[in-house]
């Protein structure tokens, strides 16, 4: 069977040599494939097509070697040329095929291009784990790159079901699971023919399928970024990264906006630059008053009281630490319960899993309560809102426990800030930081949280590290959130914090410097 | 200690174990093997439909300069450039050619009518204007076949009605 | 500190979008080649 391929493929591959080759030839080609039964969808194609990928890739390795200069077999030490012949005959076999298959097929067109897309991804995931650090990508990326060029300009009805196989081929290809295959992997996923395809084609369908790409490779970044001192190879990942989020910040900051919260869950904290382009996002059609403009009311912007839109689970890490249900009771009867005298260890890791994760603390974890007592808290406020402009009877059928969820999660926060260790505060004081971004009822809720925390800590080490928290954010080559930066400048001229006058800000002159400098930028 | 560098994450390469050494070796051949330049770009074979055979001394490929954005951008409007714009359009289809000489054309008030597969410009202001459609005079470019000959060339239609359904 | 992102080849305050000639996560050069563009059917 594998003999027959070859001949079939050798036959197809002199067809496309010829340039003058018709589209005739090419479907009737395909009739006889189908007619040979070999475009089902059963395990005789799939066996066919893993037999053509592999002929493909030998084939185009085969000319790298012999295209290497002085003709040696082993790699020359520069990068050889390598002839895609066989690997473009290929691409375009599947292409034909997907155009030119009989009604019944190309109506799950779909369906058959995933087929064809798993045998290719078991064929990179097999090579990739026997061949280790020799395994070539470039073969694979030239395949992909085919299909992405061919299979997404086709036609819009399929246009969907074409992308999203190819976003399941890349996240069962990512780079935890193929490390090798990880700047071709991010290549592709960023390719001008895939990404704004997924992220403009069927109002927004395609987000949560390239949120999970992007949380897949912030992922496999994570433990090397983490430190200060970054090998090249993951410097390079992350310069890529960076121009692809610039890219989506510049094209499709809606979708930044949206997915910031589960961004931030894999983003190491030391990566403040990468995190503040996330949070620097805004919709396009939002106007940002200048931050240093004297005497700016936020409280009086029309958006400052428009809830911000999440696509994330917020919830999630609450649930699975069965948490949600006690802060809920917490938030609602506050009176004698014990929730908080131990929150904090709740929010530790596991020995076992802390050792691994190098973390003492949870920090989805954390994320997740901040962020889900803050909305509790902001709806709160919208219903007082509301009822303090509503009727009498109206107020008496509000549940009076209700109104006092405001002081409560404050009161929460509070009590975390004070009861946590360092680390932990400073992983908690984040959290809440990760909210200050573009005019939002989130962003003034917890612009507010931080700078009361501030102005009520009683230990002088609480009011540094939210400075510390704050200014970190904003010593980093641009951009800043807009949140963050009035959040700051209200810290430095309200003589309410009395900021100035705070003794860290004059520990030593090279502070003092620091301060006066961020307030000049800022301010 | 307070912030983001410092001891307040405990090392990871101790206890990550195989996997984030493993996959910072995989990184580091990949990083020896990034896709080139040359591993996206396409050889732009472009096909002639019915290729005449010209004289060695005649260009033997396109110029470059006719996937150019600039140069269509910059053709101008009149008959000459525009039958430009209408040789790409219907003779070099499926390319980007013809996806520039369409843009240029809309530019220049042409629309595409789908059932007559013809370029329509208003030559007044329609007579008749309703949701589903216009009417009034319009230039058509169009190929024709008379007594002496045949060609393509640019003719008044009056008393058209331009249906919405048909524009592209 | 970070790095300064505008030295990466981006033109951050460019009008269009940057997908269109965003060549590769690896270089600064915009994207050679014909750009994405979709043909009606009807023009065939």
């Amino acid at each position: 069977k594998d003999k027959k391929v070859a001949i079939l493929f050798s036959e197809w591959c002199q067809m496309c040599d010829h340039l003058s080759a018709s589209d005739v030839a090419y479907s009737r080609f395909v009739t006889q494939l189908q007619q040979d039964g070999l475009l089902n969808g059963d395990d005789i194609s799939e066996r066919f097509f893993r037999i053509l990928t592999e002929l493909a890739v030998t084939h185009s390795l085969v000319s790298e070697q012999i295209v290497a200069p002085g003709g040696s077999s082993q790699q020359s030490p520069q990068l050889p040329q390598i002839s895609y012949f066989s690997i473009d005959s290929y691409a375009k076999l599947v292409v034909m095929m997907l155009k030119y298959s009989p009604l019944e097929i190309s109506s799950n067109k779909g369906n058959i291009l995933s087929k064809i897309l798993s045998v290719t991804v078991r064929t990179i995931q097999k090579e990739a784990e026997e061949k280790k650090a020799s395994f070539n990508p470039r073969p694979y990326f030239r395949l992909f790159i085919n299909w992405l060029y061919d299979l997404t300009t086709s036609d819009a009805h399929h246009e969907f079901q074409v992308l999203s196989a190819f976003a399941n081929a890349f996240h069962l290809l990512q780079p935890l699971r193929v490390p090798a295959w990880s700047f071709a992997w991010l290549e592709l996923v960023s390719h001008r023919s895939f990404m704004p395809k997924l992220l403009t084609c069927n109002l927004q369908k395609g987000w949560p399928l390239f949120q999970r790409l992007l949380v897949d490779l912030f992922k496999f970044m994570e433990p090397y970024l983490r430190n200060a001192e970054i090998p090249d190879p993951v410097n390079i990942l992350y310069k890529g990264t960076m121009r692809v989020l610039l890219v989506l910040l510049h094209d499709f900051p809606e979708f930044l906006c949206d997915y910031h919260f589960s961004f931030c869950d894999v983003i190491p904290a030391s990566c403040i630059q990468m995190r503040n382009v996330i949070l620097s996002a805004f919709p396009r059609n939002m106007r940002l008053p200048d931050p240093s403009t004297p005497n700016l009311k936020i409280d009086l912007l029309a958006e400052i009281s428009i809830a911000p839109r999440i696509m994330s689970d917020v919830d999630s890490a609450l649930k699975s630490k069965q948490l949600k249900t006690e802060v809920d009771e917490y938030l609602k009867r506050p009176e004698g319960s014990s929730f908080l005298s131990d929150l904090n260890k709740k929010l530790l890791m596991p020995q076992n899993e802390a050792a691994v994760a190098g973390m003492h603390y949870n920090v989805p974890l954390i994320n997740s309560l901040v962020l889900y007592v803050g909305i509790q808290a902001v709806q709160q406020l919208q219903l007082n809102k509301a009822i303090a402009s509503a009727s009498v009877q109206q107020i008496n059928h509000t549940p009076l426990m209700d109104i006092f969820q405001i002081e409560t999660a404050t009161e929460m926060f509070k009590n975390l800030v004070t009861s946590l260790d360092t680390e932990g505060r400073y992983l908690l004081l984040n959290a809440i930081a990760n909210q200050l971004r573009y005019p939002n009822n989130h962003t003034h809720y917890f612009s507010f949280i931080i700078l009361y925390l501030f102005a009520e800590a009683t230990q002088e080490i609480v009011q540094e590290q939210i400075t510390r928290v704050l200014l970190e954010r904003l010593i980093v080559n641009r951009p800043h959130p807009w949140g963050l930066l009035v959040t700051f400048i209200e810290l430095i001229k309200n003589p309410r914090y009395n900021f100035w006058n705070r003794p860290f800000t004059h520990c030593a002159p090279e502070m003092e410097r620091l301060f006066e400098s961020v307030s000049r930028s800022c301010a | 200690d307070l912030g983001a560098i410092g001891d307040n994450l405990t090392g990871t390469s101790a206890s990550s174990g195989h996997d984030q050494l493993y996959n910072l070796q995989m990184l580091e051949a990949a990083f020896h093997r990034l896709p080139q330049p040359k591993d996206s770009e396409r050889a732009k074979n472009y096909v002639p439909r019915h290729p005449a055979v010209t004289p060695a001394s005649y260009p033997q490929i396109q110029a470059p300069i006719v996937s150019n954005p600039t140069f269509w951008e910059r053709i101008g409007s009149d008959t000459l450039a525009t039958d430009m714009l209408f040789f790409a359009f219907y003779y070099q289809q499926n390319t980007y050619q013809q996806y520039l000489a369409a843009r240029e054309l809309k530019k220049q008030s042409w629309r595409f009518h789908r059932r007559y597969n013809t370029w329509f410009q208003r030559h007044v202001e329609p007579q008749v204007t309703t949701d589903e459609y216009e009417r009034g005079s319009y230039v058509y470019f169009d190929f024709h076949v008379t007594e002496d000959g045949s060609g393509w060339c640019q003719r008044i239609k009056n008393d058209f009605t331009f249906e919405y359904n048909y524009l592209e | 500190l970070g790095i300064d992102l505008t030295t990466l080849g981006l033109n951050l305050n460019s009008p269009d979008n940057l997908y269109k000639t965003f060549g590769s996560p690896w270089s600064n050069e915009p994207a050679k080649g014909d750009p994405d563009f979709h043909i009606p059917a009807c023009y065939f």
